[in-house]
Order: structure tokens, then sequence, then C-alpha cells
């Protein structure tokens, strides 16, 4: 099981730095397109904290089984794919600057970015369940716990 | 050339009434809290709404921007995230969220898995818990699901180790930090993780294994069930009496 144990640890920090750089596209995505609502809607581009906040708050939400380990750090983005180097372009501190279309240019690409991401996810997804299904299918034959491991 | 962000936060740093760099870093760095929000949602009741975490939390960030010493070799990132989450379990303490009924039911069980553990030279269980505080085994039941609900928030996290505020190891993150790969680096949170590991040894069969299944392996509460032959429900009290059992040992 140790090496399965290893294999477990590396999908899932993956995954961890993965869902990092997706998160922050969501939160980048909602701002971009709430910027292009509140010029197209007249409502200026006063960016108060609540409309931050009300533009952040949306989109779907709802949690998958409680599980352990789900870390509260800023993963550090290796940069392999282009999906996480968007994350390193701080084009949203220069947002009052951007024209419509910049902005619409913009949301396309961290768009596709996102979807690249998710996929990628969700591929790690089904590794990490394959993976869990073999670790617990050795608890469920007698696998003792691993107490000198703690 | 559209403004590098380290000059932004130069011009931040000199002058901290610069509104237009402060609205651009709290605008750059706004969509950590939308991942903060994420992952402290996911350990916390559905009742939760995400949109009063994220309003929480922007408090956290903005206190982080005007905080933030860039002399410090860290990354703003790993200086806020703390922080942004910090502020969201705040507000929601301020908000009284966890009922006091809930809280005195909780304490009232503490105190009895603690003078139960000390007559009985071991954990209690459901039904002696229920016999000493003389309501039916469900009360029991029910009061470890409340638990369950309030671990983040509102439970006092007993294990004290250094004297101030900052020293203080909780018990939780001592348990999460079970899987990480390297232990905690502070001699104290080591003598703390050493306790545990000797708490989680003297845990009945089924709730060490539900400890060790959810810490260490990184299992879900379904899987544990799945694992255990029996419902996600009824693992998430078991989690919770063990996690309630090592409270109170660890208090001692
Ligand atoms: N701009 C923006 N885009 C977002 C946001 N959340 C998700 N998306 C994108 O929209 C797709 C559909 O999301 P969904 O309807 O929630 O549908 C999701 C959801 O039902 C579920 N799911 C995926 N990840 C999680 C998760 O971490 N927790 C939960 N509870 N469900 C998840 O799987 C479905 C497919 O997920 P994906 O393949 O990743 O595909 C996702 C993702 O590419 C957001 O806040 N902002
Ligand atoms: N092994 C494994 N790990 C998984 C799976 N689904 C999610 N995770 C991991 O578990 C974390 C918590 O998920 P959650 O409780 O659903 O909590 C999620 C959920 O409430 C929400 N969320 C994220 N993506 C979506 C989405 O596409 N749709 C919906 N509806 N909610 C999402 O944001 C929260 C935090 O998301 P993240 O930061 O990505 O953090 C996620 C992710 O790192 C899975 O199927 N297998």
């Amino acid at each position: 099981p140790g090496e399965l144990r290893s294999r477990l640890r590396d999908a899932r920090e993956e995954e961890d730095a993965i869902s990092y750089v997706r998160r922050n596209l969501h939160g980048r995505i909602s701002l971009l397109s709430d910027e292009l609502l509140a010029r197209r809607g007249g409502r200026g581009t006063s960016r108060s904290v609540d409309a931050l906040v009300g533009a952040l708050g949306d989109g779907p939400s709802g949690c998958r089984g409680a599980r352990q380990g789900v870390a509260l750090r800023a993963s550090e983005v290796a940069g392999r794919r282009g999906a996480e180097r968007v994350l390193s372009e701080a084009h949203l501190a220069h947002l009052p600057d951007l024209g419509d279309d910049d902005i619409e240019h913009l949301l396309e690409r961290v768009e596709s970015s996102e979807h690249e991401l998710s996929e990628l996810r969700r591929r790690l997804h089904a590794v990490i369940d394959s993976l869990e299904d073999e670790l617990a299918g050795r608890y469920k034959n007698g696998l003792e716990l691993p107490l000198e491991r703690l | 050339m559209p403004e590098e962000l380290a000059d932004i936060w130069e011009r931040f740093f000199k002058n901290p009434r610069d509104q237009d760099a402060r609205e651009r870093l709290i605008l750059n760095y706004a969509p950590l809290v939308k991942f903060v929000a994420g992952r402290v949602r996911a350990a916390l009741p559905p009742s939760v709404d995400q949109a009063d975490l994220v309003s929480y939390g922007m408090l956290g960030l903005i206190e982080a921007i005007e905080r933030f010493d860039r002399k410090r070799e860290v990354k703003f990132e790993t200086f806020a995230i703390p922080r942004i989450r910090g502020s969201m379990l705040d507000e929601l303490r301020a908000l009284d969220w966890v009922p006091r009924s809930v809280r005195a039911k909780g304490r009232e069980l503490a105190q009895a898995m603690t003078k139960l553990q000390s007559t009985l030279r071991r954990d209690p269980t459901e039904e002696e818990l229920a016999a000493e505080l003389n309501v039916a085994l469900d009360e029991i039941r029910d009061r470890l699901d409340a638990s369950a609900a309030m671990s983040i928030v509102a439970l006092e996290d007993i294990t004290t180790v250094g004297s101030e505020e900052g020293d203080r190891v909780s018990l939780l993150d001592t348990l999460a930090d079970l899987g990480a790969e390297q232990p905690g680096e502070a001699i104290e949170a080591e003598e703390t993780r050493r306790a545990l590991i000797e708490s989680i040894e003297s845990l009945v069969d089924r709730e060490r294994k539900v400890i060790v299944l959810y810490y260490f392996e990184g299992f879900t509460l379904a899987r544990i069930g799945d694992i255990l032959g029996v419902t996600e429900s009824r693992v998430s009290q078991i989690h919770s009496k063990a996690v309630l059992a090592l409270r109170v040992r660890m208090a001692e």
C-alpha cells in the first residue's frame, strides 16, 4: 500500500494545485463578466466592495461529500500548462483601463483555460477515485491501520 | 505598457492613501476570496450562504492588503489566505452562528465524556453517555451531529500548547496534519502530535479506524461507510464521538 499511497498523494496534490488555479479563474470570470454587465447596464464602473462581493458570490456551489485534507493554501503554480500561466497575468489590476473588447477577449481566453483545467481535473478525480477504490478494497480485505506511519 | 503589479504594490506601499492603487490590488486578488469561500464552505453545513462568506472574506482580504509587508519574503497569497479564512470564521462566530443551546448541550456532552473517561478508565459508549445525562440514545446522536456542524466555528479548541494566542495548536489542525507529508515544524506541535497519536491508539477499534481512514488516508465519510458497512451519517456520528473523546483526552 505504500506505493499506492504515494501515487494517491501525488494525484491529490496535483488536483489541489489545479483546483486552486481553477477557482481563481472562476473568480476572474465572474469579475470580468460583471464589469461588462455594469458598463452595458449603465451602472458605471464604480468597483465598490459590494459589487465585487455580488459578482463573486454567484456561481454554482454545493458540496461533494465531506473529505479531509482540503488544503487551504496558495498552491505553487508550476505554470506547466498555459492555463496556469493565465493566473500569473494580473489583468484584473488593469480592469479600469481595459476597453470592452479587451475584456471580451480576455474572457474568452480565461474561459478556455478554465475548460482545459476542468477537463484535466475531471480526469484526475477519476484517477483518485480508482486509486482510492483499490486502497479501500485492501482495507475491506483486512489491511491493518498504518498506526506506525502516523 | 500596463503598470506591473509590483509597481502598484510599490505605489501603495509608499502611499497607503493611494485609492487607485488600493482598488487595483483589491480587484486583482479578489478571486482568492472565491477560492477560500469554496474551501471553507466545504467544511461547514450547507446552510451557510456562499455570498455571506465572500463578503466576510473580502474584509480579510482588504486587511491583508493594508497590512502586507513587502519586505518579508512571503508571497502575498500565502499571507492573505489565512487572513481571509480567519475573517470568515470570526464573522460567523460573532453572528453567534451556533445557537447557545446547541453549544451548551455540546459542553454538557464533553463534561459527561470527561467524567466517564476517568471513572471507567476508558472511553464511554454512546449508551453510557446517554445514561450519564439521563437522555435517550437518539439525543446523544443528535448532539454528535450538531458538534460536527459546529466544528470549525464554535468548538473551543482545548488543546492549547503555547501561552500566547499565536501558539495555540488546534486539535483539528493537528489531526489534519496527520496526512501531511512533513509533520509540524514547531517542537510544541510535535509534542501535541505525539500525544494525539497516543490518544488515537487508545480509541475503540471502530472509532480509531474512522479517524485514521479520514485524516490519514483522506477518504470521504461515504467511502468509510462503505468499508465499515454502515451509512455515511453513522460514520459522521462515530467520527464526532471520536473527535470528542480525543478533545477531552488532549485537554488533560
Ligand atoms: N465561470 C465559472 N465556471 C464554473 C464555475 N463552477 C463550475 N464552472 C464550470 O462550469 C461547468 C459546469 O459546472 P456545474 O454546472 O456546477 O457542474 C459541475 C458540478 O455539478 C460537478 N462538480 C465539479 N467539481 C465540483 C466540486 O468541486 N464540487 C461539487 N459539489 N461539484 C462539482 O461536476 C459538474 C461538471 O464540472 P466541470 O467539468 O468542472 O465543469 C464546470 C466548470 O467548467 C464557476 O463558479 N464559475
Ligand atoms: N478526489 C476528488 N476531489 C474532489 C472532487 N470534487 C471536488 N474535489 C476537491 O474537494 C474540494 C472540495 O469540494 P466541495 O466540497 O465540493 O466544495 C467545492 C464546491 O462547493 C465548489 N465548486 C467547485 N467547483 C464546482 C463546480 O464545478 N460546480 C459546483 N456546483 N461547485 C463547485 O467550490 C468548493 C471548493 O472547490 P475546490 O477548491 O475545487 O476544492 C474541491 C476539490 O479540490 C472529486 O470528485 N474527487
